[in-house]
């Protein structure tokens, strides 16, 4: 409760335009940014504690607040990862998932049942490695369909880089001529 | 090469190579023209002395003319088309660039979109808009923008259902609302409706068309109490934005059910968590 109740105020206290949006003087808005950033990290440890509880370990589960500029650094500069999504909604969805990845190199995703999914890996656009202050050395997303997962429920997914794959099948998009 | 394609007849676009504005949809086999381009309205400026002097600024929207289009429409595009996801790289300008995409078995198509840093060097505020048309739809001068993801709400271009409009001075901005969610047309037959990521402006300005705001960048206070400039600065340059619309359409009776549960999919997205680690398939199971 106490990691959780920070976040509970952010929300509760500040939600007139005053305090969060443009209306905002800078310096309101970026405290209000600091104020949720630090609660967000909170409540990160707690879904982190639940994961652990679930699989017996003591591995630290991580969220990565830059993937919508496309950058996250586990998914960047591991050989192996684990992704578990959490479905908040209350019938079962498909996601398709998109992981900011550093080259071109094979990546085997396998589902809980251990069953090899289809992947795809797609180059960030040009116009997004070239945003101010970005800093991360992903040049490709790695594309797959995360698909049934369970209401209100956990799904992982393990990712494994390929080193065995030869260069020339390791580019699964190619620029295509119409059909 | 003057097109390609994105999806298949049953939900598809062909993309004019030649003029990237140009679209054409491909739905359950018919064949719907679509347009889709940036533009920026130039922001009013002002001392705020009097009501025609007052700027656009953090708490209003008040354009100075016309909408003027960002793009360079002969740049070239790129596209990638693989098992999962089908996608068009295009750039707009050296500050707006857009990738449409199609995922596998998806009935939407995605729109994500990059804006800024919005130029200052000629010191006139610019309000970006995404605009989509279809030139022949008739919804006679009606939309419907949701409340807050609740009950759509019927709009009339320059009517209000509880007072007697007679003149609409601000003939853009008096036209637009908060868009939290969606933005909807209709002939009647069909549904045409964009679905927005986070909250922002919009409006349907003419027929077929929809439009919403993405970024805006402004240099004078429009003297409501901020005291400040809408002018965000990130590493000296200015804010750069990236986000997605989400566009449907289709007969009125699937139409409904397609856009609630796209916008619960979308609006409440599953959390990704990772971590690195040497476990065991079957412990993960």
């Amino acid at each position: 409760e106490p990691k959780i109740n920070p976040l509970r105020e952010a929300m509760g206290v500040m939600q007139h335009h005053d305090a969060i949006t443009g209306t905002a003087k800078q310096h309101v808005a970026n405290d209000y940014a600091r104020i949720l950033s630090e609660a967000i990290t909170e409540c990160e440890d707690v879904s982190s504690m639940l994961l652990q509880r679930y699989d017996s370990s003591s591995t630290k589960y991580e969220t990565c607040n830059l993937l919508n500029i496309s950058a996250c650094t586990i998914s960047e500069q591991s050989e192996q990862f684990i992704l578990t999504l959490y479905n908040p909604l209350s019938r079962p969805i498909t996601e398709f998932v998109r992981l900011p990845i550093m080259d071109n190199n094979k990546y085997i995703v396998l589902d809980p049942q251990g069953k090899n999914i289809i992947t795809q890996i797609v180059p960030i656009p040009q116009s997004v490695l070239n945003i101010p202050g970005r800093e991360s050395l992903a040049t490709s997303e790695l594309v797959f369909e995360a698909n049934d997962l369970p209401p209100l429920g956990y799904k992982s997914y393990h990712i494994n880089k390929d080193r065995n794959s030869n260069k020339k099948r390791r580019t699964h998009t190619t620029p295509t001529q119409p059909q | 090469i003057d097109s390609v394609d994105l999806g298949d007849t049953r939900f598809g676009l062909k993309i004019n190579n030649i003029d990237s504005r140009q679209f054409t949809m491909h739905i359950s086999g018919l064949e719907v023209p679509l347009q889709h381009e940036f533009f920026y309205y130039k922001s009013m400026n002002g001392d705020n002395k009097k009501d025609y002097k007052r700027a656009s600024g953090a708490y209003i929207f008040r354009p100075n003319g016309t909408a003027v289009p960002i793009c360079d429409h002969h740049n070239e595009s790129k596209i990638f088309k693989g098992p999962v996801v089908q996608e068009i790289h295009i750039i707009c300008s050296n500050w707006t660039s857009q990738v449409i995409r199609k995922y596998k078995g998806d009935d939407h198509l995605e729109f994500e979109w990059l804006v800024g840093p919005i130029p200052d060097e000629d010191n006139i505020g610019k309000e970006v808009i995404s605009r989509f048309k279809i030139p022949s739809y008739k919804n006679d001068k009606t939309f419907y923008t949701d409340s807050n993801g609740r009950e759509f709400i019927k709009r009339v271009l320059n009517y209000r259902s509880s007072f007697d409009l007679k003149e609409n001075v601000e003939n853009i901005s008096g036209n637009y609302y908060p868009i939290t969610s969606q933005i909807m047309l209709t002939d009647g037959k069909t549904q045409f409706a964009i679905l927005n990521d986070r909250a922002q402006g919009g409006s349907s300005l003419d027929d077929g068309e929809i439009e919403l705001m993405v970024h805006r960048r402004m240099f004078l206070d429009d003297a409501f109490g901020v005291g400040e400039a809408l002018n965000e600065t990130s590493y000296g340059t200015g804010l750069v934005v990236r986000g997605q619309h989400y566009l449907t359409f289709g007969t009125i009776d699937k139409q409904f059910s397609v856009q609630r549960l796209l916008a619960q999919r979308k609006l409440l997205r599953p959390q990704y968590f990772l971590s690195k680690k040497d476990s065991v398939v079957k412990q993960n199971e």
